[in-house]
């Protein structure tokens, strides 16, 4: 067996879970039911114990969903991927996604639901691969002649035991003191309450949070953020930048400092670059970027520049006619100045000092106020 | 038309090995022009790596069993880490 790097792991218990949605190819009745059964595989061998809610955020979130479904991990249509889980955390990490293009079904006909589940959980309360062909921690999806009979391998155990240790002997001891799981050690800065960002952009299903000289680079699937200096990443670019954003379609991440701007693509600085900012249509009185950030449905970029915003169609390439305006007004609750914003999950991240806005566009309000360094798992 | 099915098949096929390797074994994306030829360092390193991890003969050739064994359903988590 094997844990996640870093060893994550729940240090409260009950957990919560949710089934946020189901598939139509079983009755919900069934999807309850396989799932309570997958849970219930490890409660029998650890201390842990699940609880079932049904709205709002839970610890294990579970759904159904096809091809891109906004974590950066497209599923693939029916067959390969089944589906992947995340290890314990905040947020994202814990969740458990099962590809709806497959045939989920109760029995062995199709991919059985259980088996499945049982898995992705492993992986929800920390549990990484196993090389060992008996175990379910092993990767590929293997049927069992007879459902019933199903029972976790000693290698499942060894490893779900490695980090929870082995079930109380009385149902007393069942309830663990609730704690929330412990920062890791790691740079001091990093957790610094007060830390704010230059500039904040998504690369290629990473989040990379400039400051300075430096860079945190942050991977959904890895709790732990690196930090590294820009310099070494791309030793043509300034430090200090103020802003950045990424246009997913074109793989290309654009680097803004005072009235320069770069292209990046992956660790490639493209040619032709530096580039002066008024070649994107903004007035000569415009000398900096504050911020930038591409909507992927609207194929437009923003640009926020002290309390008024632009629009550059990236079509087109050139500015949106009628503006700049005042943020505010088209922004409700975004009112202070904007150090950096990214978009990630159909959510705009605004970042002022070390104040986070997760501000919705759809509904233009702001639905969550957060930490700037809540991303880097403080 | 393609000029060569075999070689279509032959493409496809390496497509594959080539997207399994990166998804779950790590294999650098930036080794994506050596794909092509099968005997190539890294690639061949990542095959030997797979077939260990998931009890194949390690041979650190696509051989029929590795190339079914690519095919199988399986969990979308990588089997080694970043």
């Amino acid at each position: 067996f094997s844990t996640f790097p870093g060893m994550p792991k729940w240090r409260k218990s009950p957990l919560t879970y949710r089934i946020v949605n189901y598939t139509l190819d079983l009755p919900s009745t069934a999807v309850d039911a396989a799932i309570d059964r997958a849970l219930k595989v490890w409660e029998e061998v650890t201390p842990l114990t699940f609880s079932r809610v049904y709205e709002g955020d839970a610890d294990i979130m579970i759904t159904f969903a096809v091809r891109d479904h906004g974590d950066f991990t497209p599923f693939d249509g029916p067959g390969n991927v089944l589906a992947h889980a995340f290890p314990p955390g905040q947020g994202i990490y814990g969740d458990a996604h099962f590809d709806d293009d497959e045939q989920w079904t109760k029995d062995t006909s199709g991919t059985n639901l259980f088996l499945v589940a049982a898995h992705e959980l492993g992986h929800s309360l920390g549990l990484y691969h196993s090389a060992n062909p008996e175990a379910l921690m092993y990767p590929i999806y293997k049927s069992f002649a007879d459902l019933e009979q199903f029972h976790l391998s000693a290698d499942d155990v060894n490893g779900i035991q490695s980090l929870y240790g082995p079930p109380p002997t009385s149902p007393e001891d069942r309830l663990v003191p609730t704690e929330s799981v412990p920062p890791p050690p790691g740079n001091p800065a990093t957790c610094d309450p007060a830390l704010s960002f230059d500039a904040v952009s998504t690369l290629r299903g990473e989040m990379l949070f400039f400051k300075d000289r430096h860079f945190w680079r942050k991977h959904l699937r890895v709790l732990e953020p690196e930090f590294h200096l820009i310099s070494s990443f791309w030793p043509s670019l300034p430090s200090d930048i103020d802003a950045a954003y990424e246009v997913t379609s074109k793989d290309t991440v654009f680097i803004f400092k005072g009235n320069r701007f770069w292209a990046i693509r992956g660790n490639e600085v493209q040619a032709g670059y530096p580039r002066g900012i008024e070649t994107l249509g903004f007035p000569s009185t415009v000398r900096k970027i504050d911020a930038a950030v591409w909507h992927k449905d609207k194929r437009m970029t923003y640009f926020f520049v002290d309390d008024k915003y632009w629009r550059f169609d990236e079509k087109k390439q050139s500015m949106e006619p009628g503006l700049p305006k005042k943020i505010a007004d088209d922004f409700p609750g975004i009112d202070s100045k904007i150090d950096a914003v990214f978009e990630a999950f159909g959510f705009f991240y605004f970042f002022s000092g070390s104040t986070q806005l997760q501000y919705d566009p759809n509904a233009m309000k702001v639905t969550h106020v957060l930490k700037s360094n809540s991303w880097l798992n403080c | 038309y393609p000029l060569d099915g075999v070689s279509t098949n032959q493409d496809s096929s390496m497509d594959l090995v080539q997207q399994y390797l990166e998804n779950y074994y790590n294999l650098e994306k930036d080794v994506r022009q050596f794909v092509r030829r099968k005997d190539s360092g890294p690639v061949v390193k990542k095959i030997r790596e797979m077939q260990k991890f998931l009890g194949l003969k390690v041979t650190g050739k696509l051989d029929s069993d590795t190339m079914e064994m690519m095919h199988k359903p399986r969990c979308g988590v990588p089997d080694v880490a970043h």
